[in-house]
């Protein structure tokens, strides 16, 4: 298969604790994120309607034109499908543009859908996920039609940018609260 | 003197007035976190019954897109809520929240999915999210750039707070150090928006950088079209450069613009709390003024900003660079090593890598962007 991720890091980051491999049965949601066409008409798209010295500034498209251009070919909607329902997974919903489909499945079926993936626990004060540290692929005859699978590798956001920037003020030794200020 | 920025220090420092609020019902701005937090109503509530004296505002948000737990409200969401509210004033404003996610979801990635499945949508969007660029596979960086794309087709404003590492630090193979930018900042399709703080914190005066202001070079992404000139010139002239095996300077450089980020005040499960800082605190800010430009141009019949960064980098060569208030004094932080010194890239005079084209002066950017 080939590995849409080969440069993803899978390691959790600091403080999540592995917790252990999720029951067979377990349910997964993934998010496939599916190859879009027009991309490079949406960019020339984008800059046209966003600078002001272009006659076509502030035309923006409705949520529906913006489908009809990127929503992904035909081609790549049937391979994704039949793919899915090849491995029994029926339980997913799209998106308006098309190029998101998001599935539930056991994480059995999962493990055969992205060989290579294990699906783990792993927690971190009260919070719990379930990630791989393993990395996924995907056959190779889906390659050109699937940009990544998530909710395999990325961990929920730490930074946690206000109380860091505090929390250094914390960390910095002798250095009293308030004196940044001052 | 004040004791830390609040609503009215803020609207001060950027001369907005008592005039400067929203009047259309159908304009609205949104925030996002990604820190499974929730805000409370009434915190919202006593924020403004505390400091919202001064202007006409909404004390309620009027959507929540996604989980609102019962949980104590963090600090975040609420600063996010607060200050999106304070200049962005009598807004119609959504929050999206994904506390109680699925635990194999990402959270960022279920926004982007929302965005995508939306056909009404706030005008502008303030998030408080960032990763390191080098922690993200390519497939995944220009997937959801491609996403950022689609929002800006669609005329959507979207912001993000550059960080809290200055220009940020890691280790190369080999043991060098190198800066290490964030994303989404380093997105050339979104609004980056770096931190200042008062040069006398205790009174509203200039301002310089704030320290810990995320600035810096995508390795991802190349440098876009509209600040090829405003980099290049920075480049050129800077008194001081880091080594420049630090840093990628063909790369798309960010922030775009900063405000403060200095010393707020923020009501969290009722209590007021100073001493809150980080350009999450300065991204909202930003926002809500942009959301109050949309509403002037949606009452002009004008369409809404969509993705500002071309018409920034143009105000100065259009004779509008009083529109910023450049911020030309102070630098960030970066490796603590012996090249460096702990010292990223210096502010100075136009566009700079630390705090951008420098902090909004409201009624002079209204103008420029209602041109």
């Amino acid at each position: 298969g080939v590995a849409p991720e080969r440069d993803q890091p899978c390691r959790p980051p600091p403080g999540w604790v592995p917790a252990g491999r999720v029951s067979p049965e377990h349910d997964v949601q993934l998010t496939l994120a599916l190859r879009q066409q027009g991309t490079a008409r949406l960019a020339r798209l984008v800059r046209a309607v966003s600078d002001p010295r272009s006659p076509r500034y502030g035309r923006f498209l409705s949520l529906e034109q913006l489908r009809d251009l990127v929503q992904p070919s035909p081609a790549t909607l049937m391979t994704v499908l039949k793919w899915l329902q090849g491995h029994g997974v029926e339980s997913c919903s799209s998106v308006a543009t098309l190029d998101f489909l998001q599935c539930h499945m056991p994480a059995s079926t999962a493990e055969r859908l992205l060989p290579g993936a294990e699906f783990h626990r792993y927690l971190k004060d009260q919070r719990s996920v379930v990630r791989s540290p393993l990395p996924y692929t995907i056959p190779k005859d889906l390659a050109e039609h699937v940009d990544f699978v998530g909710g395999l590798h990325r961990f929920p956001a730490e930074r946690n940018v206000v109380s860091r920037a505090w929390a250094k003020e914390q960390a910095e030794p002798g250095q009293p609260h308030g004196q940044r200020a001052a | 003197f004040h004791l830390g920025v609040t609503p009215s220090v803020i609207r001060k420092r950027y001369n907005m007035t008592g005039g400067d609020v929203g009047l259309l019902p159908n304009n609205s701005q949104a925030c996002a976190q990604f820190l499974e937090q929730y805000f409370h109503q009434a915190d919202l509530a006593e924020f403004m019954q505390l400091f919202g004296s001064s202007f006409a505002h909404h004390s309620k948000v009027d959507q929540v897109v996604g989980h609102q737990g019962w949980g104590k409200a963090g600090l975040e969401a609420s600063l996010d809520v607060e200050y999106i509210m304070s200049t962005g004033a009598n807004i119609s404003t959504w929050v999206f929240s994904n506390a109680g996610r699925h635990e194999s979801q990402e959270p960022f990635l279920a926004w982007l999915l929302l965005l995508s499945n939306m056909s009404s949508l706030p005008w502008v969007h303030s998030v408080s999210y960032g990763d390191d660029e080098d922690s993200l596979s390519s497939a995944y960086l220009q997937r959801v750039n491609v996403e950022f794309m689609k929002a800006a087709a669609r005329g959507l404003t979207v912001l993000f707070a550059s960080g809290d590492d200055g220009a940020g630090c890691r280790r190369v193979p080999g043991g060098n150090h190198t800066f290490r930018p964030s994303f989404p900042a380093s997105s050339p399709y979104v609004t980056t928006v770096g931190g200042t703080s008062f040069k006398n914190p205790f009174l509203v005066t200039a301002e310089v950088t704030d320290y810990i202001s995320g600035g810096g070079f995508s390795n991802v992404f190349p440098m876009p079209d509209y600040q090829v000139a405003a980099v290049r010139s920075f480049l050129r002239s800077a008194a001081k450069l880091p080594p420049s095996s630090y840093y990628n300077s063909s790369g798309r450089a960010y922030p775009d613009l900063a405000a403060l980020s200095d010393n707020y005040w923020v009501v969290t499960n009722r209590v007021p709390l100073p001493w809150v800082s980080g350009t999450s605190a300065s991204t909202p800010v930003v926002a809500g003024m942009l959301a109050l430009v949309n509403d002037r141009r949606l009452q002009r019949g004008q369409a809404p900003l969509g993705f500002v960064n071309p018409a920034l980098y143009q105000l100065r060569e259009r004779g509008h660079g009083e529109a910023l208030y450049d911020v030309t004094q102070g630098c960030h932080l970066s490796c603590l090593d012996g090249a460096v010194q702990g010292q990223g890239f210096c502010a100075g005079p136009a566009w700079d890598p630390v705090t951008g084209w420098g902090t909004p002066n409201f009624p002079r950017l209204l103008r420029a962007l209602l041109e």
